[in-house]
């Protein structure tokens, strides 16, 4: 049986795409 | 082939992973090579009986990863909001910060994802503390548009004000 394996977990950074506050 | 006790936790795999860990219980709290525990997982991925009962066996709940990543960040950061209220149940630090500066509360906005967030609010989670962007939660929700979220932090800090 083909095991899935899931991709390890992350935290996004959280002002990724926002203008410099 | 035998998945690990991180992928059983993430996959929800409880059978085998009570199996494995009846095998060798060190595996319990076994970092992987990012220092995330077996918890870690199951809490990122949205695992509730898995959370449970890693939790039941004693597993750590105040480990941080490599860069700081925390399981209540994680599950405040997939929205999974019974997963937040176990962890804080077990007295985690609710202001953890990571890498970026990121809380649970952040990423619980960032997510937008209300009911975690109101459940961090409600058990006094700093609405002060910034990413290292300088972003506060409610500076978060407005940039990202999330007017709900928004809202849910203005009738927070009204109630903050009324007491």
């Amino acid at each position: 049986t083909q095991l899935s394996l899931y991709t390890s977990p992350s935290l996004p950074n959280i002002t990724l795409g926002l203008p410099a506050s | 082939d035998s998945l690990s006790i991180h992928q059983l936790s993430a996959q929800g795999e409880l059978d085998q992973l009570i199996a494995c860990l009846q095998k060798g219980e060190q595996l319990l709290n076994r970092p992987d090579e990012r220092g995330f525990t077996p918890l870690m997982w199951a809490a990122a991925f949205g695992e509730i009986a898995a959370v449970r009962y890693l939790l039941e066996k004693g597993a750590d709940p105040h480990v941080l990863a490599k860069e700081r990543e925390s399981a209540l960040s994680l599950a405040s950061n997939g929205g999974f909001k019974d997963i937040v209220t176990m962890l804080l149940d077990k007295g985690v630090d609710i202001n953890v910060y990571d890498w970026n500066g990121g809380t649970p509360l952040l990423y619980a906005v960032r997510g937008n994802h209300v009911k975690c967030a109101e459940a961090l609010l409600a058990r006094g989670a700093d609405i002060t503390m910034e990413a290292d962007s300088g972003y506060t939660p409610m500076d978060l929700a407005v940039a990202l548009g999330y007017k709900k979220v928004q809202q849910v932090i203005e009738a927070h800090i009204l109630k903050l004000l009324q007491r």
